[in-house]
């Protein structure tokens, strides 16, 4: 996955990602395409959640999974959640689940209660970094003005680093893929160092919803793994959700 | 190493989407909070039950591949039917609500809701 939010010169904030899914899940040597990425494409919705006839959040999800991988409150912030591999992963937590230590949380199961609850930029992020969960995670989060952007990368039990755009000299956009943010990406699966070159082109001055779309669609940010893209502005309670492929000749991964 | 072959420069006025990449808008629904969590889904699931069904089986497929007796699917398929009823309120229900609505094994649409725990090792 790729994971993007970006300010603009006069403080307004854009969330965009790449949902990539399907490594090592069976490979369509006649169509050259993994087979789980391409069956899920079919099933990639847009969601609107309502109570009393008004929308209390808004997501693009899978049908037939109830968390949340990419969803937005509209006015008040978007989360984006990019997978983080890791020898202490989501197994360790099932196994302890199933053997009655249920002090952890679902990482979808979070999200879609961090979405469906959480009443402002600051509540969501106190929720993403304190809550433990079952599985490591990257949660990509998006407020309505200045500063409001960050990468929290999480381990099972604890937050190992809260990366923030545009506060105390910070960067103008964070931009996460499936690494730790401070150190290099798998040099086989590098899409941060693409992506960062595009972003880097584009300057706040012109950065918006269609520039990322630029971005996200490049190759290899685009590649055979990839199911959507997903383009959030809070501001304006957008969310739109394209389905993608990425026709050869294109990365694998 | 060698340069990315399959690198290219970066796009420009790709939006609004179009072309061999594009391959379209994901449909819109509305989900009703106000419904019981069983009764959520239905809608959804009811236009989606074939493909779902077509991903469950691969999976399963997947599975069964590598470990071909397929002792380790039914056992995984058992045991996720029982991890269901520890799931937390109204996830529970709304996972038993899809599974009875798709007509798919519970314990199959179980997994497709914790595969990314499963997943990140």
């Amino acid at each position: 996955c790729t994971s993007i939010v970006a300010e603009d010169k006069t403080g307004k904030l854009y969330h965009a990602r790449n949902l990539d899914f399907g490594l090592f899940l069976g490979w369509d040597v006649k169509n050259s395409s993994w087979t789980i990425t391409e069956e899920l494409r079919p099933l990639t919705v847009s969601l609107d959640f309502q109570r009393n006839n008004k929308t209390v959040f808004k997501s693009s999800n899978f049908a037939g999974y109830v968390g949340m991988v990419s969803g937005m409150k509209p006015g008040i912030f978007s989360l984006t959640m990019n997978e983080r591999f890791s020898i202490d992963g989501g197994y360790i937590g099932i196994f302890q689940w199933i053997l009655g230590k249920r002090d952890g949380m679902w990482m979808g199961f979070l999200t879609r209660a961090v979405l469906e609850n959480s009443t402002s930029y600051e509540d969501a992020k106190d929720q993403l970094t304190k809550t433990k969960l079952l599985a490591p995670a990257y949660f990509i989060l998006g407020g309505n003005r200045t500063g409001q952007g960050c990468v929290i990368t999480r381990s099972r039990l604890s937050t190992l680093d809260i990366w923030n755009i545009n506060t105390n000299g910070g960067p103008w956009y964070v931009l996460e893929t499936n690494y730790d943010h401070w150190e290099d990406p798998f040099v086989l699966d590098d899409r941060r160092t693409p992506a960062r070159r595009c972003m880097d082109r584009i300057t706040p001055e012109n950065i918006s919803l269609p520039t990322i779309f630029d971005v996200l669609t490049t190759k290899p940010v685009l590649n055979k793994l990839t199911v959507s893209t997903t383009l959030i502005s809070v501001t304006d309670s957008r969310i739109e959700t394209y389905l993608l492929g990425c026709p050869d000749p294109c990365n694998p991964w | 190493l060698a340069k990315d072959p399959y690198a290219e420069e970066c796009r420009n006025e790709s939006y609004p989407p179009s072309g061999p990449r594009f391959k379209g808008n994901a449909p819109v629904y509305i989900i009703n909070l106000d419904l019981p969590p069983s009764k959520r889904w239905d809608q959804l699931i009811n236009d989606k039950k074939v493909q779902l069904k077509t991903l469950t089986d691969t999976m399963r497929g997947i599975m069964t591949a590598f470990f071909p007796s397929g002792k380790v699917v039914h056992i995984l398929e058992k045991e996720l039917t029982l991890l269901s009823a520890t799931l937390p309120y109204p996830f529970r229900e709304e996972i038993e609500g899809i599974a009875k609505a798709s007509g798919i094994p519970l314990g199959e649409i179980v997994m497709f809701n914790v595969f990314y725990e499963i997943f990140t090792v």
